[in-house]
């Protein structure tokens, strides 16, 4: 555990408490794709299915918990209870563009061929285009309520905490993960634009709307 | 190292 690792978790967890709060308290989902929060859903799924098998201590166990929790809940709030909410006509990515390729490549790049090691691989990958729903969705209504882009900053900011993690442990430990760190490089790429705009515009007290 | 589980980070 080094200060990067910590906060990275630590901003991680602040964007799934935010978009839990923000559909909560606005008893609303308008702006949120629920098929980005779906494929989190999946990808905490896979990825954690090592808590029946390996124990790490007792802050991986219960932040594992938290975050797949927490992901179910969001789907529960944007498809069961806040439905009527939902804007499914602006959630219009088509999600099998994304598992498909991502299944096929954690089948043939993987660190060992077994199915729980497949399934974590399967849930690198899927992360790192998870975001690629709700960021078409922004780019298709063009604009998003500042408290989701401050959700969406958190959440790109985890990886790219993570990508100094990784440079930490390499250095200090000899540890490096090859998968984890070309899929988190992917996935902090696509976060690009994004910071950009929320820079140059959310912090500058402007809502983030997208020129038509 | 770079090699299968357990993995130690979320």
């Amino acid at each position: 555990m080094n200060v990067f690792r910590l906060t990275g978790d630590l901003s991680h967890l602040a964007a799934i408490i935010i978009l839990l709060l923000k559909i909560w308290k606005s008893r609303s989902c308008a702006g949120i794709s629920g098929k980005s929060q779906i494929l989190f859903a999946i990808v905490f799924t896979t990825r954690y299915l090592d808590l029946l098998t390996s124990f790490i201590s007792l802050y991986n166990t219960s932040m594992k918990l938290i975050y797949v929790g927490c992901a179910y809940a969001t789907v529960y709030l944007i498809y069961v209870k806040f439905r009527a909410t939902y804007d499914g006509n602006h959630d219009s990515f088509r999600v099998e563009f994304l598992i498909v390729p991502v299944g096929g490549l954690a089948v043939l790049i993987n660190h060992s061929f077994a199915p729980l090691e497949i399934l974590w691989t399967f849930s690198i990958y899927l992360e790192s285009v998870a975001i690629l729903p709700q960021l078409f969705m922004i780019s298709k209504t063009g604009e998003a309520e500042t408290i989701t882009t401050h959700y969406l900053f958190c959440l790109g900011l985890y990886r790219a905490l993570y990508l100094f993690n990784w440079v930490w442990r390499f250095y200090f430990e000899g540890f490096f993960d090859m998968i984890a760190i070309v899929a988190g490089l992917v996935q902090t790429v696509l976060y690009c634009d994004f910071f950009y705009l929320y820079v140059t515009k959310v912090l500058k007290g402007k809502k983030l709307s997208l020129p038509a | 190292a770079d090699e299968a589980g357990p993995h130690d980070e979320l």
